[in-house]
């Protein structure tokens, strides 16, 4: 931090919000968010027969540069991330994905006729990270 | 296998699967070209539609044929007791199946159904095609369900025995039953309850499950006493009901990937890296102040 104050140019203030907007996290940064589905709207509602909504949720955001103690990432997110700053803008920023699930009881009624009631693993995002 | 600990399904004896027995485990409907199958194997049937066929796909795809009305009553009751409104598996759930598949018999079955009055038995021949159990799906329970109609009154108390019979086809075709069992049930209590009455038959089915059998031909003859079964008792038919054909209902745990296994996110939630440590205290040491001195000692090691 040191350093970098000492290599940053004197600033007037008015240019100093400028200049910490790089620390700040960013306005829309990555976390989990709402999406509802019916199985109607996909046409599967002859098959499916519960739930009748679904709520697979999603993760959007950038990630932040201090990703660590928020988002419980590995260093090696920090390392793409510097990579991508300094090195080779080749290289993805870190991404913001899922990292937990819930699972889902769906109850179907299968070509044969017979009927089933199953629960799948991992079929709703709960908490999302960068990686 | 996942990081999860999970147990995981040995993939490999899953690639060593006979291809129709892989066919039978991923649902047969959405059979993948080759090259792409495994890659696949792992989306649940459900997803496998979404990457595999555009909506367009349901419009050309066979009419499903449609299920029982009382056996898709039963099966609704059955999911608002194990999920929530929004299809969250309800965490009081004590068991461990993860499936449950509700058969119906199929209709070419004869129906030897004689005439009850004169207390005779209610004889059926049953036949049900369980090619919809997948090969990860391991049979913990099974019943056979008969739906009683509750308005009739059942006045003095009732046994009923069911006696059941698998049939085998031996070579020459003959059928020859193989495996016999005999169920007792009170439907005088159990039918005043609900419409159904659930009689166990694992262990009549388990040894054909376990041996991948999956055409079942059986026969159920239920035979039901008026009274109290030490004195005289009449052979009659109390519950003045047609008895209609039962479904069979089979409660299974699906081993495979994609399934949710409660044990798991149980044995899961124990070893949650984010939950404190237990941080290990020094073992007090009974001998008293000679304890005490040793502390003192390890007190200065430890700040050393």
């Amino acid at each position: 931090r040191d350093e970098t104050l000492r290599e940053a140019p004197a600033t007037p203030p008015h240019n100093l919000s400028e200049y910490f907007k790089q620390f700040l996290f960013p306005q829309d940064e990555c976390e989990l968010h709402n999406f509802r589905l019916s199985f109607r709207q996909l046409q599967w509602d002859k098959w499916i027969i519960a739930p009748h909504r679904y709520s697979p949720q999603y993760c959007k955001g950038d990630c932040p540069r201090a990703v660590g103690h928020r988002y419980g990432s590995p260093v090696h997110t920090m390392v793409q991330n510097i990579i991508y700053e300094k090195l080779d803008a080749s290289v993805p920023k870190p991404s913001c994905v899922p990292a937990e699930y819930s699972p889902l009881s769906v109850l179907t009624i299968e070509p044969d006729g017979s009927i089933a009631y199953k629960e799948y693993e991992d079929m709703i995002a709960t908490r999302c990270t960068c990686r | 296998p996942r990081a999860r600990g999970r147990v995981v399904p040995d993939k490999l004896s899953g690639l060593l699967v006979a291809p129709e027995d892989t066919a039978r485990e991923l649902n047969p409907l959405l059979w993948l070209p080759t090259g792409v199958r495994h890659g696949y194997a792992l989306l649940p049937p459900l997803l496998k539609v979404l990457s595999d066929r555009g909506p367009q796909h349901w419009e050309s795809e066979a009419p499903r044929l449609q299920p029982d009305s009382r056996a898709l009553r039963y099966m609704k009751r059955l999911y608002k007791m194990f999920a929530t409104k929004e299809g969250i598996p309800k965490a009081n759930k004590s068991h461990l199946y993860n499936t449950v598949r509700l058969f119906t018999p199929c209709s070419e079955c004869k129906h030897l159904h004689r005439d009850l009055r004169k207390g005779d038995v209610h004889s059926v021949d049953l036949h049900f095609n369980l090619d919809r159990v997948a090969a990860l799906e391991h049979l913990l329970k099974s019943v056979l369900l008969y739906s009683f109609d509750t308005s009739v009154p059942i006045s003095s108390p009732v046994t009923c025995m069911c006696h059941l019979s698998a049939k085998e086809h031996d070579s020459s075709g003959q059928v020859c039953p193989s495996v016999s069992q005999s169920v007792a049930f009170s439907p005088h209590l159990e039918v005043r309850k609900r419409k159904w009455v659930e009689i166990d038959v694992t262990s009549f089915l388990q040894p054909l499950i376990a041996a991948h059998r999956r055409n079942i031909h059986m026969a159920v003859n239920v035979t039901c006493l008026v009274g109290d079964p030490r004195q005289n008792t009449k052979l009659e038919n109390p519950l003045h009901v047609a008895l209609v054909p039962p479904s069979l209902l089979l409660y299974l745990n699906d081993t495979s990937e994609q399934a949710y296994h409660r044990w798991n996110s149980l044995r899961h939630g124990r070893k949650n890296p984010q939950r404190p440590r237990q941080r290990n205290r020094p073992p007090v040491d009974p001998a008293g102040d000679k304890g005490n001195e040793s502390l003192q000692g390890k007190r200065a090691s430890r700040r050393r």
